[in-house]
């Protein structure tokens, strides 16, 4: 069965689009097919995945705008087991122009109930937002992984995110549950840094005998280093373990990957 | 003359929200009447200020729904010299609330125009999109300082950034002009950095010679290190200044304010 992941958090920067398309390109070196879908008018994830977002002839914009006609001729073949639902600049006005179709939500879903069977993982890649596209990847998700700074500030969006997930459950996606939270660009000597990260969890414990959709979600493990590499790669259209793979973010990234894979296989 | 200048990026996490409260504490401390105007309703510079955006009584958002009633009493004092007009979770709906308004992107312009005259600097923090409250900070300010970090994924969004500009002073304020970017977070040691602050003063350089609101722009100096004590002093409600007054980050930023202050006493 297809698992269905939104990489999600309405706070800008936070290592969605990193996190989103390095565990794919993970789990597609660990041979399990895998399909990147990037919602975000900014086209980062296709740009770190070597496709001109000015360039290509169609996108997820298409099928949001026609949910019927799927995702043929969409999706770019990346690598072995890595395919692509690119994004475009023009996605922006996507929101405008469903913006009162009944189904709004509903379309990338809707689009994908067909293809995605082809795909062990479909990861959805988020704009810092919490408008119609973010409302899309959540809707057609079944699981949501929270990438974040170990920050006070950062902290402070996490309450509004939840109340958002939840929304979605109570209306048109109650099979919706928050896995975990990643920890992005994490500065792992600095005392402020772990207090967050025990705040957090501390939180997340408490609501385990919630009826909540994060009732079992937790911190996952490591934590991603801050590491140069990792913002280097994109400006060459390569994701980090083919641009340098030894580096600490290769490391960390292939260790939470397999970690989440070992994780779901047991299940 | 009140200097009045927007904080702007519509990519998120750069530094808009440090760099717009770092400034006004070192301008203040400088002995400089600054207000610092969150128009984020994150209220990211509220907090950071000290003040909780869920306990006050009023907000930037009644300015916006009522241009005319002014700033009275909903103006905090933070410090000599330092006011706040804060912001509140509720300035969200303000988007929704002012967008049919043929005023709506001149609010904040029209209500500080008689209250902005007892400050010599006002200083915008801008929320991450180029929406309506974004706008509302172009059309009030004469000046706006760019945040960014100096990564391939940053540079992508400010062709955009500053055609948003280009839009507003063609339709709505034609005295804009882009000051400078500010280089936050800033990586000394990484040659991808150098390389990406080459391509961003390349590119400002050749912008000289053509009759846009940028061609006086440039990178603004020192670049703002990447120095912990900047993320953790939001959690205390204070300023660098207080909370770390020797740290790397309250002297890159005094130096850099001071900069700024020596340049434009010149003129
Ligand atoms: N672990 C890391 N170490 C160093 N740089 C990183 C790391 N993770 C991400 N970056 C860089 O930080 C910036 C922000 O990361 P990213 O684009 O993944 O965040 P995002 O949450 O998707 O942002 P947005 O909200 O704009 O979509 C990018 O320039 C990226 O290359
Ligand atoms: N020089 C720095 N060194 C370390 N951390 C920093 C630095 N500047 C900012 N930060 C931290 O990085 C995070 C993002 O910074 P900030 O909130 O200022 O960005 P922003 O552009 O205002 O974000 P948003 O788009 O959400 O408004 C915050 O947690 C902040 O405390
Ligand atoms: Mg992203
Ligand atoms: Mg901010």
């Amino acid at each position: 069965p297809t698992r269905l992941i939104a990489l999600m958090n309405q706070k800008g920067g936070v290592g969605k689009t990193t996190t989103t398309v390095t565990l794919a390109a993970a789990y597609a070196r660990a041979g399990r097919s895998t399909l990147v879908v990037d919602l975000d008018p900014q086209a980062h994830a296709t740009l770190h995945l070597g496709v001109d977002p000015a360039a290509i002839e169609a996108s997820v914009y298409d099928v949001l705008l026609d949910p019927a006609s799927g995702l043929e001729g969409r999706v770019h073949s990346i690598a072995p087991n890595l395919d692509l639902l690119p994004a475009q600049t023009d996605l922006a006005a996507a929101e405008v122009e469903i913006a009162q179709a009944p189904d709004r939500n509903r379309r990338l879903s809707d689009a994908l109930a067909a293809a995605s069977g082809k795909y062990e993982f479909v990861l959805f890649d988020c704009p810092p937002s919490l408008g119609l596209l973010t409302l899309n990847g959540l809707v057609a998700a079944r699981e949501v992984i929270i990438p974040m700074q170990a920050h006070f500030l950062a902290l402070q969006g996490v309450g509004k995110l939840l109340e958002t997930v939840r929304l979605v459950t109570q209306t048109v996606n109650p099979k919706l549950r928050v896995t975990g939270v990643v920890l992005c660009m994490h500065d792992t000597s600095s005392t402020h840094t772990q207090e967050v990260v025990a705040d957090l969890e501390a939180f997340l414990a408490e609501q385990r005998t919630l009826d909540v959709p994060w009732k079992h979600a937790r911190v996952l493990r490591p934590a991603i280093r801050r590491n140069i590499k990792l913002a280097e790669c994109p400006s060459f259209g390569q994701t980090i373990f083919d641009y340098a793979p030894t580096a600490p973010g290769a490391a960390d990234y292939k260790a939470l990957a397999e970690g989440m894979l070992r994780e779901w296989d047991a299940m």
